[in-house]
């Protein structure tokens, strides 16, 4: 016996029109339509988590991202600030996301 | 704090300008 009414548990029909196309670059797992290389988004997604006025501090950016080097966490940021996603605040350790979602 | 809002202007401009 079988009931045809249920519908079977997997199916996610979770349809995103128009935002799906984007992520596949290569081996790249996740790279939004903005732009960034996943480190560049881990750190700004850091940043953006950080509830505290003054924003982020390097040195937390560093314990929390064991992977990256502390060259390539600075070049991150580099690169944040540069295109004006994030930006230094009580002085050039701190930051904050000017993305408000 | 002026140096902070300085910051964030001038990011938020950079994001602006980018964004156009």
């Amino acid at each position: 016996t079988k009931s045809a009414s249920q519908p079977p548990a997997g199916t996610a029909s979770f349809s995103n029109p128009g935002m799906n196309e984007v992520g596949n670059f290569g081996g790249n797992s996740f790279m939004p339509a903005n732009g960034l290389t996943a480190a560049q988004n881990q750190v700004l997604n850091l940043i953006k988590a950080c509830p505290r006025p003054e924003g982020l501090n390097f040195h937390d950016l560093k314990n929390q991202l064991h992977h990256m080097t502390v060259a390539s966490i600075k070049q991150a940021v580099d690169f944040l600030s540069n295109e004006g996603h994030i930006y230094s605040t009580v002085d050039d350790d701190h930051f904050k996301s000017t993305d408000a979602e | 704090l002026v140096r902070i809002q300085k910051n964030k202007a001038a990011a938020l401009l950079r994001l602006a300008a980018r964004n156009v």
